[in-house]
C-alpha cells in the first residue's frame, strides 16, 4: 500500500523524465533526478523501490523506461477526458490550455451558468453548454475528472452536481475547501502555497 | 538545515490550520492534522520539529499558537508585493483572485506587451502598464516576486526581463521550464501533476 505522500511525488518524478528524455539524455542518476528537484536521491530510490527495481546500482535509472513505467503507474499512456465548470477568464484560460494533452489529458466539455456564456466558443473544439447539461455529458464520455473555475461562493454547489453525475476527481481552482463524500479525491491549485514557498528563503522584509 | 520537501510542506499545514481555526477548533493533534492531508502524524512531528517544541505530548498542538510560528516560519504575517506579467484570460483571473491578500501576497502591478492591453483596468486597483515599465515598478515597489501569464514561447524571455530587474522568486503558469540563475527560485503552477496524482487512484480506463 504506497501512502500518498509518495503517489504525490511521482508525476514531479515523470515530468521531470520528459524534460530529460526532451533533451536528449538517455540515463539519469537518482543523484541527478534528486539534484534537479531539490529531492534527496534517497528519497527517490525508496519511492521508485515501492513499484519495482527499476535502476542498476551504479548506473542509474533508463529514462525512457522509466517514464514508461512512470505513465503506466500513473495511467496516463492514454487520453483521459475531462470536464470543466466555468468559462469566466480562468475557465477560458483552462480551455485552450495546451500543456494537457500530450501529459494524458484533453477538456472534452465547459459549462456555465450564465446565459451570456451558454454557445459561446472557448476553444477550436469546445462551445460552452449549460450545467443542466453536466449530468447527460458526464455519462456519454464517461468522464470521471472535473476541474472547477467558478467563483468561491458557487464552488460546493458545483462540486455536488458534479459528485452527483457520477464524478471521481475534482481540480479545483477556487479558494475554498470542498465537502465531497470519501469516494472522490480533490486536489486544489493554490498559489499561494508556492508563494509561501518561496518567502520561507527570502531575506528582506515586507510591509506590515 | 531544513531540506526544501519540509518547507515545501509547511503552507500545507498553515492553510490547514487556517481551516481548522475557521472551523473554531483550539486544538489539533498531528493524528488529525495528518489524516486531514493524508501525511502521517510522525511525518508532521519530524517536521515540525526542525523549528522547535511546538506541541504537548498527549495533548497536540494549540492550533492558534502553530499558526502563529508558521506564519512567521514563512514570513507571511505581513504582506509581499507581487508583480504579474501577462493580463490575458489567466493574467485578469489572477489580478482579481481573492486568494492572495489574507494569506501574505497583494499583486501591486500588471504588465503586458500588447497595446490593446496596456491601459486597460484589470481590478480595481490596477491598470496595465507596458513590460518597458518593469525595471522601474520593481524598484519602487521592492518587489522579489514575480508570476508569469504569458503563453510558453514568451514565457523566458519574461522571466530574464523580471530577473534582470531584480527578482528573486518566480511563480510560473506557463507549462514550459525556465531557466534562471541560482539566486532565483522557481516554482510552477501545474494542473497536470495533480490530475496525474488523481489518475493514480482511478480503476476505469481511458481511451488510447
Ligand atoms: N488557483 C488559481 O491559481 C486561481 C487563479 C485565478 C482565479 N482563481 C479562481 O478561479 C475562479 C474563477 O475566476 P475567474 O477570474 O475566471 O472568475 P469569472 O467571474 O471571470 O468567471 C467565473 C465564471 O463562473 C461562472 N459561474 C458562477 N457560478 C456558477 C455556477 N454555479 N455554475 C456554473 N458556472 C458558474 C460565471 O458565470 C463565470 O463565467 C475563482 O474562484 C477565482 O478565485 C484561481
Ligand atoms: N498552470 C495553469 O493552471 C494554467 C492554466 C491556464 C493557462 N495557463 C497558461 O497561462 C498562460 C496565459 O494563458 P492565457 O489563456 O491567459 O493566454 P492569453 O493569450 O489570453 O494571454 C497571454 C497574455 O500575455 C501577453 N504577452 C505575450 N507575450 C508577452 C511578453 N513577452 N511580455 C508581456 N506580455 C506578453 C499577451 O499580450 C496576452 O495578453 C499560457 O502560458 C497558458 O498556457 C496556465
Amino acid at each position: 500500500n504506497i501512502p500518498d505522500i509518495v503517489v504525490g511525488r511521482l508525476p514531479v518524478y515523470l515530468r521531470t523524465l520528459e524534460l530529460m528524455a526532451g533533451e536528449g539524455r538517455e540515463v539519469a542518476s537518482s543523484q541527478e533526478l534528486g539534484a534537479r528537484l531539490g529531492i534527496s536521491s534517497a528519497q527517490i530510490r525508496k519511492d521508485l523501490s515501492h513499484f519495482g527495481e527499476f535502476g542498476k546500482q551504479g548506473t542509474g535509472y533508463n529514462v525512457a523506461f522509466l517514464r514508461r513505467q512512470l505513465e503506466q503507474i500513473l495511467k496516463v499512456n492514454c487520453v483521459w477526458p475531462v470536464v470543466l465548470v466555468g468559462a469566466g477568464y480562468l475557465g477560458h484560460a483552462l480551455a485552450s490550455y495546451n500543456g494537457f494533452e500530450h501529459r494524458g489529458f484533453r477538456i472534452v466539455a465547459v459549462f456555465d451558468s450564465d446565459p451570456a456564456k451558454i454557445g459561446n466558443r472557448v476553444s477550436p473544439s469546445i462551445v460552452v453548454e449549460p450545467v443542466s447539461a453536466i449530468g447527460e455529458t458526464l455519462q456519454r464520455c464517461q468522464c470521471q475528472i472535473g476541474m472547477i473555475a467558478v467563483p468561491a461562493e458557487a464552488a460546493q454547489k458545483v462540486a455536488d452536481t458534479l459528485v452527483e453525475a457520477g464524478i471521481r476527481s475534482i481540480l479545483c481552482y477556487a479558494p475554498i475547501t470542498l465537502n465531497v463524500p470519501a469516494h472522490v479525491r480533490v486536489e486544489y491549485i493554490d498559489p499561494v502555497i508556492h508563494l509561501q514557498h518561496m518567502t520561507f528563503y527570502l531575506r528582506q522584509g515586507c510591509d506590515e
